[in-house]
């Protein structure tokens, strides 16, 4: 009966592209970008 | 042959000038165009047999220095977690690489990427070769390596390459289509990552307006030959279980990213995905382009012939004919077609001709050859299709069932009396290969299938139809919309006759299967 | 040659034919498989370019002094909240840095666990009341950037009581 592929961890219901974010064909998670920190004010 | 003597050494040394380059942080251009310029005085970068000796050698030096540096890390629970590689050399390697293209003095004309193929032609020679010598003991992960640094550093080029990224592209796909999984096996997995790295798949398929897509076309038909007979079977060993799994998270990205692609490729996937397949080939199936707005296929009398895009034909960028041409039977199929002549031997001779010897079904699985099979069924829909909507016959369905009672018809009928089950299951396959977005040939395969229903005397032939639909639809989504109009059809019209047909009530799981579908089908 | 697919024949043949044969492939395949591409064989190493290097009077030492690279400078960093504040300092604005790693490694000794999805460092307060395989529940200190309703903002710990630390996002 196949497998249920949104369990593949590819959000198919994204409008945006998928491939960005595609780690590996082994990995059922996306991509992960840099943690953005963002730098206060006060220490520029 | 061996190098000639002092040549390693030589090599080595400048190899390590070469790191000592490297471990500079920042930016030292200058000292690699300077290098650069040294490897060329010396005769090594003149894309002779002396600079496939160079690189060569330095490609080994490196692959060795990173698995010295293997320590492997029995505690991880993970099976393939354990190595930790130091890529400090490969990196090297690969930066010296891009260095040598972006500084390399250039004869004049030739472009700055003409060493790209000799060293990619190395490469791969390299990798095949440690493959065969090392067998279950190869690891990949320093090629893998490799080739993602030049993913990264080539595929986005500075602009002095610029306008080159699709060369740099197509070489890589060349390169990866030598290294295959048919003929490197245990690069399997570093290859489908990398053929579907997120630096390349896009690339490929996106720069120069769609001129990727055959040589993507040929790495998935590549892919998919590897894991055929592998896929054979229900149950899959591990290891192809997960290359398995990993081809759908690719297909489902071209899914929902280039479905065009997957859409005007897809009677060359359908030759090499075998029937047992069905979730994969429906992935395929199901794709359409993106610009198209599919109804609901449960529409209450949804008119598919009213609908724009139904007399429109798809785009089919495989070669339709190419196995009838291979097998010689175009000729005497076109001759049949246009003459219909009464009594010729094509229709009974056809059985015979799709089969296989014996030798060559052990080996592909199945008595009948499944491309030729494929081909012909197409080959004779688009002609009929064509031949339909020439200036003697107007648009209307009226028309195309008059022209249905014609020479494809009969062949089409033919097979289904003659062939045995495997066959006619293998031959109904093709035809439900087409059911797909709304198309003139969705539109008329699904008539074909209908009719032969309706026009079947042997209930036999009607339960593996329906059969060849069902087991379309049981399996987990997605569905093709032409794959679930015609069954809707079928089990909807009463000229079907459907719900009186025994099968429909061989055995209570049976009944309440056809239940769920047709109420999942609204 | 990148036409369509010859038959099955030229496919089957290929597999037995020039190439290898089906159960080679298989323990290749199976070799391969424990020796899959890890994901940090596909990045690279980021280079640090510090963004804002705050302009300092010429009285400053104006480069670093080689003992932050020292890793027993940083295990004298005792878990007294002004050395803690150090720690996350480097943590965050020294990114992939040495000094990050070792800030990073002395947090943990002193029981700080860095959670992946809120990039916070956690410190539990007393014991977890439910812990299971896959997460623990209790109350906790976590080190924070807060902006209070008067706008007032700043580097702060504060406590998370009831919060569920699933170990999926423990780095």
């Amino acid at each position: 009966l196949g497998i249920d592929l949104t369990t593949l961890g590819l959000n198919l219901n994204s409008s945006d592209t998928l491939h960005k974010k595609f780690a590996s064909p082994w990995s059922d998670e996306p991509v992960r970008g840099e943690p953005e920190y963002v730098v206060p004010e006060c220490y520029y | 042959d061996s190098d000639p003597a002092g040549f390693p050494g030589q090599v080595s040394s400048l190899f390590s000038d070469w790191f000592k380059i490297c471990e500079f942080p920042g930016n030292n251009d200058v000292a690699c165009a300077r290098y650069v310029q040294h490897l060329h005085q010396r005769g090594m970068l003149k894309g002779d047999e002396i600079s496939d000796r160079f690189f060569r050698r330095i490609m080994e030096l490196a692959v060795s220095h990173c698995l010295s540096t293997e320590v492997i890390n029995s505690s991880s629970s993970q099976p393939h977690q354990g190595q930790s590689l130091s890529f400090l050399a490969i990196d090297s390697y690969a930066k010296l690489v891009f260095s040598i293209l972006k500084f390399c003095p250039s004869d004049q004309g030739s472009n700055k990427l003409s060493l790209l193929p000799k060293v990619l032609n190395v490469t791969v020679r390299v990798i095949q070769k440690d493959a065969e010598e090392k067998r279950a003991s190869f690891n990949p992960r320093p090629y893998f390596r490799l080739f993602i640094n030049w993913m990264l550093d080539l595929c986005s080029l500075d602009p002095v390459f610029d306008g080159a990224n699709y060369q740099v592209l197509t070489a890589l796909a060349s390169s990866f289509h030598h290294l295959q999984p048919l003929k490197v096996a245990g690069f399997s997995f570093a290859w489908l990552e990398l053929i579907s790295h997120r630096s390349f798949m896009p690339k490929l398929l996106t720069t120069n307006a769609q001129k990727g897509w055959p040589y993507f076309q040929r790495l998935l038909v590549d892919l998919f030959q590897f894991m055929e007979p592998f896929l054979r079977n229900a149950e899959l060993a591990e290891p192809v279980h997960i290359l398995y799994k990993g081809t759908l998270r690719v297909l489902l990205v071209l899914l929902h990213d280039f479905p065009e692609f997957l859409c005007d490729y897809h009677f060359s996937f359908c030759d090499v995905i075998p029937p047992s397949c069905i979730q994969m080939r429906n992935i395929i199936l199901s794709a359409f382009p993106r610009n198209m707005r599919l109804p609901d296929p449960s529409t209450p009398n949804l008119k598919i012939d009213l609908l724009a895009e139904i007399s429109q034909s798809p785009r089919i960028l495989s070669e339709v004919d190419a196995t009838l041409k291979a097998r010689q039977m175009k000729n005497d199929t076109d001759e049949y077609l246009k003459s219909k002549q009464q009594g010729s031997t094509f229709l009974t001779e056809l059985k015979q001709k799709l089969m296989l010897s014996p030798a060559d079904a052990a080996r592909a699985g199945t008595r009948y050859n499944v491309p030729l099979i494929n081909s012909l069924v197409l080959y004779i829909g688009m002609q009929a299709i064509q031949q339909a909507r020439s200036p003697s016959h107007s648009q209307s369905m009226a028309s195309m069932s008059s022209f249905l009672v014609s020479a494809a018809l009969d062949i089409f009928q033919s097979l289904i009396m003659d062939l045995d089950t495997e066959g006619r299951y293998l031959f109904l396959n093709a035809v439900a290969n087409q059911l797909r977005y709304p198309n003139n040939h969705t539109h008329y395969f699904s008539f074909i299938l209908l009719y032969l229903f309706a026009e079947s005397n042997q209930e036999v032939i009607q339960e593996q139809i329906t059969r060849v639909l069902l087991e379309r639809l049981i399996v987990n989504r997605p569905h093709p919309w032409g794959l679930l109009i015609t069954f809707i059809e079928l089990i909807k019209y009463p000229r079907y006759n459907f719900w009186s047909k025994t099968f429909t009530r061989c055995a209570p799981e049976i009944e309440k299967l056809f239940e769920s579908v047709s109420r999942s089908c609204g | 040659d990148l036409g369509a697919i010859g038959d099955n024949i030229s496919a089957s043949t290929a597999n037995s034919g020039g190439m290898h044969d089906q159960i080679y492939n298989l323990q290749m395949l199976e070799a391969a498989y424990y020796r899959l591409p890890q994901p940090k064989d596909s990045e690279r190493a980021r280079t640090y370019t510090p963004r804002h290097p705050v302009i300092t009077p010429q009285s400053y030492p104006q480069v670093q002094a080689p003992i932050v690279n020292n890793p027993a400078f940083w295990e004298r960093l005792g878990p007294d909240s002004y050395a803690t504040d150090m720690l996350f300092f480097s943590f965050y604005y020294q990114q992939n840095t040495y000094q990050q790693y070792l800030a990073a490694k002395e947090l943990k000794k002193q029981s700080w666990r860095y959670h992946r999805k809120f990039n916070s460092w956690f410190q539990r307060h007393e014991e977890p009341k439910v812990a299971t395989d896959d997460f623990e529940q209790g109350t906790y200190v976590y080190f924070d950037f807060h902006i209070s309703s008067d706008e007032q903002q700043g580097w702060c710990q504060r406590i998370k009581t009831e919060f569920i630390f699933e170990y999926s996002f423990l780095e």
